[in-house]
């Protein structure tokens, strides 16, 4: 083993949300095309990612989410 | 590392030395400003290879806890943090959860992370020095090498190769997704694998690629679901190829359901 090496074993988060409104949070549990969290512009993304040392590096998305591949 | 940002979730995965619990209070205030609520958290991790390496608020799960407690609304009701042991100290599975009410979907969601990838398996990761490619075009080149785009074949991916060794990938199907993180170097080479599905997937035929694909001496997997249904499911498919499996815990998660953590390692062990 070696003494010291990039840590490969990853630490995951999962958060859910609802909406304030309640017919807000019909929608977002059906999926239903509402944008939700998906609203939150790049900035504030980076902002976040700035916090855990991460930056996005690559990113796509289709109909039901966005999806980025990250630094680190 | 990868980000998923759904309407209604966030799912958040990194690796290396960085400070992922940070994330919680600028979401939860991101979050707001859209008129949205935290209604469950759920934070998993296996055992660190470098623990000593590891940034606040990761120097121990007792700290990452307690980090996590101070960061969420008291609303969050359901709250447990439980370590899930193996036969072996090297390897445990770290999860606390906490929501609102106790609310369980039909998704499952497995997250698979291998050790001692086999050394051929893991060469494929490496660039070639001074390949003049971007991380893209190389990301792509290693997933054709490996046969990752065979684990999902209906998914779009989106890969990354880093300089000089490293690979992430994300792939989208639809409302699902799974992710693909790769360090080849030997002496703590790594590979995790994680994806969602639900009752009637072919769940056995998913971990047979991911197996081959990186054909690891150890390698844990971690299933969380409403039901036991699914994990039953996890050691008829590996031990066919040799990873017999060493340990299984189960735990309760009111706010997220079972959890069973099964470790296997390959009979030469």
């Amino acid at each position: 083993m070696a003494v010291s090496g990039f840590e490969g074993f990853e630490k995951r988060l999962e958060l859910h949300f609802f909406g304030d409104d309640p017919t807000v949070m019909d929608q977002l549990d059906g999926h239903k095309g509402l944008l939700g969290l998906r609203l939150l512009d790049f900035d504030s993304l980076q902002q976040v990612l700035h916090a855990v040392q991460c930056t996005v590096v690559s990113a796509v998305g289709n109909h039901y989410f966005d999806s980025y591949v990250l630094s680190e | 590392s990868s980000l998923f940002v759904y309407p209604g979730k966030i799912i958040i995965k990194t690796c290396g030395t960085t400070q992922l619990l940070k994330s919680v209070r600028p979401l939860i205030h991101h979050a707001r400003h859209l008129g949205l609520s935290l209604s469950s958290v759920r934070y998993t991790r296996g055992n660190f290879i470098f623990p000593e390496s590891q940034p606040f608020p990761h120097t121990s799960f007792k700290e990452e806890v307690v980090y996590l407690e101070d960061s969420l609304p008291k609303g969050l009701r359901f709250r447990k943090a439980s370590v899930m042991p193996s036969k072996t100290l090297t390897h445990s599975w770290h999860v606390f959860t906490a929501s609102t009410d106790i609310d369980l979907g039909d998704v499952f969601t497995i997250e698979i992370c291998m050790t001692e990838l086999d050394k051929a398996s893991a060469g494929k990761f490496f660039r070639r020095p001074a390949d003049g490619k971007s991380g893209d075009s190389a990301g792509k080149d290693m997933t054709e090498a490996t046969g990752i785009g065979s684990i999902s074949p209906s998914a779009l991916i989106c890969d990354f190769a880093f300089d000089p060794c490293g690979y992430s990938m994300n792939g989208i199907d639809g409302d699902r997704y799974s992710t693909i993180h790769v360090t080849p170097e030997d002496g703590y080479s790594y590979a995790s694998f994680e994806t969602v599905g639900s009752r009637g997937d072919d769940v056995a035929r998913v971990l047979k690629k991911v197996a081959q694909v990186f054909r690891p001496a150890t390698m844990s997997v971690s299933t969380t679901s409403a039901g036991r249904e699914v994990w039953g499911r996890v050691a008829s498919a590996l031990e066919p190829l040799g990873l017999k499996r060493r340990s299984c815990a189960v735990d309760e998660f009111p706010a997220a359901g079972t959890v069973v953590y099964q470790t296997f390692s390959n009979r030469r062990k």
